[in-house]
């Protein structure tokens, strides 16, 4: 189904957003 | 446990639900934290992954006969834009200052947003998905109430090439859903359901023979075997009952299991 792809692209695009955020950070940690 | 359940679902937010739960953890654990980089090119990626979805859920709405997605599907999509907007605000902020702690907030309530709301619109959607195996079992039930009065080979035969194809689909349809199901319980009683559907079918449909023929020779037996027929139609109305039940479940309620 064409709306699972586009929730496994906002998925995937969110979790790529949240790794670059979450990197600077945990440099700290 | 499993949180989400369904293998497709779980497939696609599992992996970015782990990766927000780190964001959180390391958030709260370097308070101060580090210069946070330029997030203006994965934010612009999730907004373009956003029109695409909303895109797409307005056509599946448009397009959908089921009333029920149609009423919930809007309010998950609106979920998905608002938290697209916090995270490209949280972009903006951060962009003036790096070490922003507000622009922080926002860009951890929009990761948690746009993963509430997916998960919103993922389960209107495989709500109704089930809602039309449901439909098929339904169809099934229908002509297991027509089992009774069938009482010539004609309509006997009639009656097999009517069920068989609805059965057939049923049988299809909820095996691949029980495949599909995180839940282990869940799945067995589907499984263990369908398996009854299938030996009990063609048991029903010798009954439904036996009863006509013993009808033909005027015998007084045939009050048996109607009632033989009848708790067999039973047993497997009760089965698809039961698989409808057990297909509308999305909670891991164990004390329901007790």
């Amino acid at each position: 189904e064409i709306i699972l792809e586009a929730c496994k692209s906002i998925a995937a695009a969110t979790g790529a957003l949240v790794k670059a955020a979450g990197t600077a950070q945990r440099e700290l940690v | 446990m499993p949180v989400f359940h369904t293998k497709t679902i779980e497939s696609i937010l599992e992996p970015v639900a782990q990766q927000v739960s780190r964001l959180v953890i390391l958030h709260e654990e370097a308070e101060d934290g580090n210069a946070m980089p330029d997030l203006e090119k994965p934010v612009l990626a999730v907004s373009r992954a956003v029109v695409n979805l909303v895109k797409v859920g307005r056509s599946t709405i448009e397009s959908s006969e089921d009333s029920l997605l149609k009423q919930d599907m809007p309010a998950a999509l609106l979920r998905v834009e608002a938290a697209a907007r916090l995270l490209e605000e949280a972009s903006s902020m951060l962009k003036v200052d790096p070490y922003s702690q507000p622009a922080r907030k926002k860009l951890i309530e929009g990761a948690r947003g746009i993963l509430q709301g997916t998960s919103s619109l993922l389960l209107c959607f495989d709500e109704s998905e089930v809602r039309k195996i449901i439909r098929e079992c339904k169809t099934v039930l229908d002509y297991l109430a027509v089992a009774e009065v069938i009482e010539t080979m004609e309509d006997l035969i009639q009656f097999v090439k009517d069920l068989s194809p609805c059965l057939t689909k049923v049988s299809r349809e909820v095996d691949h859903r029980s495949q599909e199901l995180t839940h282990q319980v869940h799945r067995e009683t589907l499984t263990r359901c369908l398996d009854s559907v299938k030996t009990l079918s063609p048991i029903l449909i010798c009954s439904m023979k036996i009863f006509i023929q013993i009808l033909r020779q005027h015998c007084r037996e045939s009050d048996e075997a109607a009632e033989n027929r009848n708790y067999l139609a039973g047993r497997m109305s009760d089965e698809l009952h039961e698989i409808i039940r057990v297909l509308q479940l999305t909670t891991y309620d164990e004390d329901e299991w007790d």
